[in-house]
C-alpha cells in the first residue's frame, strides 16, 4: 500500500490545496503513480487541476472509486473530483460513527495500486476531516507564518492524537510546512523560530515562499510545473517532495 | 435596533476575522458603541483584541448575553468571546431546526443597544454561519483578489439569497471588500475588472492593501489603530468605516 498524505489545517487560506496540488504533481514528475483526493466542498483542488466538481462526490454513491477517477493530463496524475454537496458527506458521518467506518473502507478501498495518495481538507476540524485523518498514514499541515496560524496548530495536534489512539500504528505526523515565506519580514522570522522551537522535526527542512506564480496557475487549470517551471514555488515545491520522499 | 453585519466567506484566510476586528473598532473610535462576537471555534477575533476563549459559548449557555460580554481596553468597544467548542453548538444547531431559532433569538436579544454589531465566521458554509447570517441585517464579504476566492463566491451569494427568501427584508447585501490588494499584480487587477463588472455597486470602492500591519496588530491584542494608526491598513479600514456608514 503506498503512502496517503492527508494535507490538513482548521485556519483558512494556508496553502492546503495549493500543496496538495503541486506536492501530487511532484510526485507524478518523479514516476510515482499519484492520485489527489479532493474532500473540500469548495473544490478548489478540482478546478485548480482545470476539472469540474461532480454532482455527488464518489464517496458517497455505490460505484466503485476506481470507476470515477478522472486523468490529468500531466502523466502518472489523477484526480478524484470534489463535489459541492459535500454538505451530505458532513451530514452522513455525522449521522452515525457507522457510516464514517463505510466512508473509512470506500476511501481505502478505492486507493490501492496508487504510490502516493493527497487529500485536500476543508478548513475545519469536522467530521469530513477527521474521516480523512482516520484513512491516511501521516497528516502534512501547511502553515503560514503568521499570529492565527500559530493558534490553531495545538488544536489540530490534540484532533490528530485522538485519530492516532483511536487506531494506533495508522497515522503518523507527516510534517509541518511554512508556507507564503517572506524572509525579510521579522514576524515570518519569529513564527519560524517559534514553530521550530516548538515543534522540532516534524517542521520540513523546506519553506515554500510568497510566489504570485503559485496563486496564478490554478487560473491555467495546471500545476505550477506546467505554469512556470523555473520559479520559485516549483523549485520549492520539488524540493519538498525529495524531503518527504526521503522520509 | 443597530447594524448587525455578519462578516462571512467560506473561502478561508481571505480577511474576515482582520475586516471584523478592525472595522469594528473603527465604527467604536467614532463613538458608536459596538459589540464584535466570535463566532469561529478558531477564535481569532477574541484571541486578536487580547482575550481569552470561553469554555462554552454564551450562546449556548442558559445566562443571558449581557452577562458575559467583555469590556475592551478601546473605548466603546465590546466582545462577546468564541469558544473552541463549537463543535456543540455545530452539533446543536443540526440536531433541530428548533435549537437554530433558539440561537438566533439568544442573539438577537442580546444585542439590543448596539449601534454596530459584527459577526465574526468561521470558513464554512454551515449551520453556524447560516444562523449568523439569519441574525443579522447585512452581510459583509472579503474577498481576496485571486482565482481561488471568485470561485466560491458564487455558492455564497446563493445560500444569501437561501437566507433572504426565509425571511424576507432582515438580510440586506452589506457589500463585498477586496483585501490584500496588491496594485502591481497583474492577477490583483485581473480580479479586481472581473468582481466590479460582475457584482457591480455591492463592491466596496475601498480596497484594503496587503500591510504586514494587519498581521501584527493581533500578536499584540489590539486593532491596527492601537498598533500603527498611521499604516495604510489603518487607512483603509478607517475609509471603510466611513464608506459603511454613509450606506
Ligand atoms: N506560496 C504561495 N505564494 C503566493 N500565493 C500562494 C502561495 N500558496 C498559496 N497561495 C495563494 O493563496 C491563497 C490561499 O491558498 P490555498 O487556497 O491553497 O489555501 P487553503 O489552505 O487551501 O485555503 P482553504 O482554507 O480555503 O482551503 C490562494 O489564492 C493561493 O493561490
Ligand atoms: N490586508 C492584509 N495585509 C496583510 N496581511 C493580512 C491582511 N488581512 C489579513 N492579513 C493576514 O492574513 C491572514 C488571514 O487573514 P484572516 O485570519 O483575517 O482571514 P480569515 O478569513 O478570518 O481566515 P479564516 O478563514 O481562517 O477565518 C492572517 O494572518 C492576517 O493577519
Ligand atoms: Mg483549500
Ligand atoms: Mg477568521
Amino acid at each position: 500500500m503506498g503512502r496517503i498524505l492527508c494535507v490538513a489545517n482548521q485556519k483558512g487560506g494556508v496553502g492546503k490545496t495549493t500543496t496538495a496540488i503541486n506536492l501530487a504533481a511532484a510526485f507524478a514528475r518523479s514516476g510515482s503513480h499519484v492520485l489527489l483526493v479532493d474532500l473540500d466542498p469548495q473544490c478548489n483542488a478540482t478546478t485548480g487541476v482545470g476539472e469540474a466538481p461532480t454532482v455527488r462526490h464518489a464517496l458517497i454513491g455505490p460505484d466503485p472509486i476506481r470507476e470515477r477517477l478522472v486523468t490529468l493530463s500531466e502523466p502518472n496524475f489523477f484526480l478524484l473530483p470534489g463535489s459541492r454537496s459535500f454538505e451530505d458527506v458532513d451530514m452522513l458521518v455525522r449521522e452515525g460513527e457507522r457510516d464514517s467506518d463505510r466512508l473509512r473502507r470506500h476511501l481505502r478501498d478505492g486507493i490501492h495500486g496508487f504510490d502516493y495518495v493527497l487529500i485536500d481538507c476543508p478548513p475545519s476540524l469536522g467530521t469530513l476531516t477527521q474521516t480523512a485523518l482516520a484513512a491516511s498514514t501521516e497528516v502534512l499541515m501547511p502553515i503560514q507564518c503568521e499570529y492565527f496560524a500559530m493558534e490553531g496548530l495545538t488544536q489540530m495536534i490534540q484532533i490528530i492524537r485522538k485519530v492516532m489512539e483511536a487506531d494506533p500504528g495508522q497515522l503518523e505526523f507527516g510534517g509541518i510546512l511554512l508556507t507564503m515565506y517572506e524572509p525579510d519580514l521579522p514576524l515570518t522570522e519569529e513564527v519560524d523560530a517559534e514553530v521550530r522551537e516548538f515543534f522540532g522535526d516534524i517542521v520540513f527542512d523546506t519553506v515554500v515562499p510568497r510566489d504570485v506564480t503559485l496563486a496564478e496557475a490554478p487560473s491555467h487549470g495546471c500545476s505550477v510545473f506546467d505554469y512556470a517551471p523555473r520559479s520559485r514555488g516549483a523549485r520549492a515545491y520539488l524540493e519538498l517532495c525529495m524531503e518527504v520522499m526521503e522520509i
